[in-house]
């Protein structure tokens, strides 16, 4: 038997529009730690990594791990029928081929249950080593998404160059060039606002627009994001979830001819 | 000029 209860469903309708573009389907793993999902889109340019830890949620029971191979943009049609503040329930038995979301309004004046048939995906699973990153930047998550959506109007790709003075994302194409530079904020009080950089070396790397756009999907989940970034190995954009865990998103760099 | 990469070989199949 397999139980997860969430008071907030909005969480899950944050989680979904931030991963469905780069997703069509993808296995759930369920066991008594959480609720884990990785995942490359079909270009195996990028990766999504979810973790959704049993100690968020408010009722989590998983007697036995479980895969849930599921279909996000149906996923998403489900959560549609739910209001934001409606408590959702995600239940499955053992080896079962259907799972039901249960969405109860705060006075139990409604509950609805969606049950939705489960796909064998056969999804590899990867092991994603441990790196060192020559800098680690965390900024604002929504100067972040405005950043990513004003350049992609003048390029295709973004080049992130971190030093220690600062951050600068800049980008050309045929109107000519942008580059916005962010640097290192005192705000002490308003950890949110604050723009936090860790540097171990100078990095330089240029990425696709259009990935760095995907991710920026989840800025309604953190008010924070953390860009990780080395020579020769992917970047990784996070979000962490207040409470619940994190959505992580790795991404190959493009690489200079 | 650049290319895409590609996250293969970052990763472990386990």
């Amino acid at each position: 038997m397999f139980e997860a209860r969430l008071t907030a469903s909005a969480t899950f309708k944050k989680i979904l529009d931030a991963i469905k573009d780069l997703l069509n389907e993808a296995s759930f793993d369920c066991s008594e730690s959480g609720i884990q999902l990785q995942a490359m889109d079909n270009s195996h340019v990028s990766l999504v990594s979810l973790m959704l830890r049993s100690d968020g949620f408010d009722k989590y029971r998983c007697d036995r791990n479980l895969t849930m191979g599921m279909n996000l943009a149906n996923m998403a049609k489900i959560f549609k029928c739910a209001n934001n503040e409606d408590t959702v329930t995600i239940k499955a038995q053992d080896d079962a081929d259907i799972v039901t979301f249960m969405f109860e309004a705060k006075k139990q004046e409604k509950i609805s249950d969606y049950e939705m048939k489960l796909m064998n995906l056969d999804q590899e699973h990867l092991g994603i080593p441990e790196t060192d990153f020559s800098c680690v930047i965390r900024m604002p998550s929504g100067e972040f998404a405005r950043i990513c959506k004003d350049l992609a109007q003048f390029g295709e790709s973004i080049m992130i160059s971190c030093t220690k003075e600062g951050v600068k994302f800049s980008t050309g194409g045929d109107i000519g060039t942008a580059n916005v530079k962010i640097a290192q904020t005192n705000n002490f009080e308003k950890e949110e606002e604050s723009v936090t950089i860790e540097m171990q070396e100078p990095v330089s790397l240029t990425f696709a627009c259009q990935y760095l756009n995907s991710f920026t999907k989840a800025t309604p989940l953190a008010s924070q994001v953390q860009l990780s970034m080395s020579d020769n190995v992917p970047l990784v954009v996070e979000y962490q979830i207040p409470d619940l865990g994190h959505l992580r998103f790795y991404l190959a760099p493009k690489i200079e001819e | 000029t650049s290319t895409q990469g590609r996250l293969d070989g970052f990763f472990t199949v386990l």
